[in-house]
């Protein structure tokens, strides 16, 4: 098992925006010392190389190594206390689907992986936090009303500055996954390059045409997929607009914003 | 809490735009 020295986070000093972590990691293997990081970064961010990382690496290994034993308590640290199921470096843990996943409900409509192309995207429930009992029920009803929202208003209320739905990912009848549009750029970090303008007058006039249509000009599907005739012009409100939840993708020269993340989405008056 | 609902959506989209603005003034 590895055992994890340093855990880093880089943001934009300016924009505080989240850049890249790395995880400065140690293993044994046939009685040889292994080190090593690994790094995740967001798109655009441009790469540390070995060399300017080594002084970093070397510096969380020597404090590593120095600390007295009585000092490395941490869970995952060198030598530290063993980590329970879940934790990071700890064993694996298995959830049940029913108590991660929706229920596939009659109606809905599956997309067969085996027709997934490059141009379409899977967004999978994040379970990092699922080991909590709370956690893990919040998040199963908020993948439930992204789900029952796309299907039931959104697919039927196609917008242009709104991410395309084309169906659900089944797993012995739970909704493991939502298969949406691939959408190449979030505004966020369009945002860091700024040696390409912006039209911004544009790019809010698309975000105000999409909210527009969520507030005032939805439709709602019953169960049998007929219009609903008393959920007519049903408002809907999006309750997380921000720079992570617009994406821009392109139309010939033009860019275009589309807003994505229906998880918060609910009808006007209804409770978080 | 209906008002506030929109308001949410509202005042996000002022948020969005003081940081685009600021980015490409």
């Amino acid at each position: 098992a590895a055992v994890v020295l340093a855990a880093m986070q880089g943001v934009d000093p300016e924009t505080k925006a989240y850049l890249h972590t790395t995880i400065i990691f140690y293993h044994e293997k046939d009685g040889v010392e292994h080190h090593g990081f690994l790094r995740r970064s967001c798109a655009d961010v441009p790469s540390w190389n070995l060399d300017a990382l080594r002084p970093v690496v070397d510096v969380a290994i020597a404090q590593s190594h120095n600390k007295p034993q009585a000092d490395r308590s941490q869970p995952g640290e060198l030598d530290g206390p063993q980590v329970s199921p879940g934790e990071l470096n700890g064993p694996q843990v298995y959830f049940n689907p029913v108590e991660v996943f929706p229920a596939f409900r009659p109606g809905f409509t599956e997309f067969k992986p085996a027709n997934i192309t490059p141009e379409l995207y899977i967004k999978r429930p994040q379970l990092l936090f699922s080991m909590d009992p709370v956690e893990r029920e919040k998040r199963k009803s908020y993948a439930e009303s992204e789900v029952l929202l796309f299907e039931t208003v959104l697919q039927h209320n196609e917008h242009d500055n709104i991410v395309k739905y084309h169906g659900c990912i089944v797993v012995d009848g739970r909704v493991t996954g939502l298969v949406l549009e691939k959408l190449p750029e979030m505004l966020l970090m369009r945002c860091l390059d700024t040696t390409r303008p912006l039209n911004v007058d544009d790019i809010i006039a698309q975000v105000q045409s999409a909210l527009d249509h969520l507030h005032t000009k939805l439709h709602v599907r019953d169960k049998d997929g007929d219009k609903d005739a008393a959920m007519v012009h049903v408002p809907f409100c999006h309750n997380d607009i921000n720079m992570q939840n617009i994406m821009i993708t392109k139309n010939g020269d033009r860019e275009v914003a589309k807003l994505v993340d229906f998880d918060s989405c609910v009808r006007e008056g209804l409770p978080l | 809490a209906a008002e506030s609902c929109l308001r949410n959506d509202e005042r996000g989209l002022q948020l969005v735009e003081e940081e685009l603005r600021k980015a490409f003034p």
